[in-house]
């Protein structure tokens, strides 16, 4: 269970930039 | 219930409770040393006395008791000391907000907002396309108007230096020329007829 | 406010010394009583050493946890964010559970930029487009002209020119 929360809540702090990451080079490629 | 404490884990990297579960680990393993080891010394000292009467039995059972009270006062102590933690160091406040989250409280848009969102995006994306199409149409036609204009007035150009020869061998306007041309040819027909006519 | 750090050396100093009260050199003696009535002053100083070794003990873990979690800096920085948000009373926004939900307010002012600045082309590239349609009506007006002209000047030259074989059908009789 300790884990599971551990695992969560570190995807739950790194993820969003992550994938903001990925959104804006998406973003940046449909404008190139 | 237990309180997964996700958020405190999101900001520490681990969860309160297993912090704690380390620390109480750890203290009951001190304290369980160190009553071995005054276990130890006491017992090496009952060895140096001769003919003592206490036997190692007896010092484990005395052992036992201090320890059964230590730990229990131990493991009370530690609740309070846990809780005390768990509420006021190891806890991320109700208002406050992680510095990564800052943009929730920014902006909140229900799903419906996003659809319409990426629906408007794609949108302006098709009429982007659209009017970048619409402009590469007008500049050909631009061009091609350059290209047809340039023929028109090629031809325009023709007919000026026809009449511009014409004007250059003495007929300024080609029509009246034309015209004081046929005039004067009939005169010349009525001058011959005159002619003729006198002549018989 | 004591910080976070204070607060933590605190309570463990209070944990322990209430474990030491608790654990007296009374009760040492009364569960120790053999052995103490027969070397009550070696039981004394086997007691200090016990109370010594087990605060030692104790505190050095307490530093050694802060050292490895770099503990003492992670607390001091949730002090800094407690004193940051301490005007705001309301709750603050939690992860709902619905990782797609949360992913939301991250991401929007990407796309609320994307859209701005697609709005902004869009909008220029029309008003480039109106004035390319301008100068387009305006070739196609000007073409007109110019095809307009061109059939005059042909109309005009095809009449010369049939006033000019009509002149040298009367010429050549």
């Amino acid at each position: 269970f300790d884990e599971i929360i551990v695992d969560i809540a570190t995807k739950r702090k790194q993820y969003p930039r992550k994938i903001l990451e990925c959104v804006i080079k998406i973003i940046k490629a449909k404008r190139e | 219930s237990v309180d997964p404490m996700t958020y405190e884990a999101q900001f520490f990297g681990f969860t309160p409770q297993t912090c704690m579960l380390r620390i109480y680990i750890a203290f009951q393993d001190y304290l369980f040393e160190v009553m071995q080891a005054v276990e130890q010394v006491i017992l090496k000292k009952l060895d140096g006395i001769p003919e003592c009467e206490i036997s190692p039995v007896q010092i484990r059972k005395c052992t036992e008791k201090f320890l059964c009270f230590m730990k229990g006062r131990f493991d009370k102590l530690f609740g309070k000391m846990e809780q005390l933690f768990l509420q006021l160091i190891l806890r991320i406040p109700p208002n406050i907000l992680l510095p990564e989250d800052k943009s929730q409280e920014v902006l909140t848009y229900s799903a419906e907002e996003f659809q319409l969102l990426h629906k408007e995006i794609e949108q302006l994306q098709e009429k982007y396309k659209t009017e970048l199409c619409t402009k590469q149409a007008f500049l050909a036609e631009l061009e091609e108007q350059k290209i047809v204009q340039a023929k028109l007035k090629k031809t325009l150009t023709v007919f000026d230096e026809l009449e511009n020869a014409g004007r250059e061998n003495g007929t300024s306007d080609f029509r009246e020329s034309l015209v004081f041309l046929v005039q004067n040819s009939r005169k010349l027909q009525n001058i011959r007829e005159n002619v003729e006519k006198e002549g018989k | 406010a004591l910080s976070r750090v204070k607060l933590l050396d605190t309570m463990v100093d209070t944990f322990l010394q209430k474990l030491v009260a608790a654990g007296s050199y009374q009760r040492f003696t009364e569960c120790f009583k053999c052995f103490s009535q027969l070397q009550s002053e070696m039981s004394q100083r086997i007691y200090d050493k016990f109370v010594t070794q087990l605060q030692t003990s104790i505190l050095e873990e307490i530093a050694e946890i802060k050292a490895e979690g770099n503990l003492e800096a992670v607390l001091n920085a949730l002090d800094a964010l407690v004193e940051e948000g301490k005007d705001r009373q309301e709750p603050a926004w939690r992860p709902s559970g619905d990782p797609e939900k949360d992913l939301r307010s991250p991401l929007l002012p990407y796309f609320l930029q994307q859209r701005d600045t697609l709005r902004r082309r869009v909008q220029r590239q029309e008003a480039e487009n109106r004035q390319l349609a301008e100068q387009v009506l305006n070739g196609r007006r000007q073409v007109e002209e110019l095809q307009l002209q061109c059939r005059a000047r042909w109309q005009a030259w095809q009449a010369l020119h049939r006033e000019q074989k009509e002149l040298l059908a009367v010429l050549r009789e």
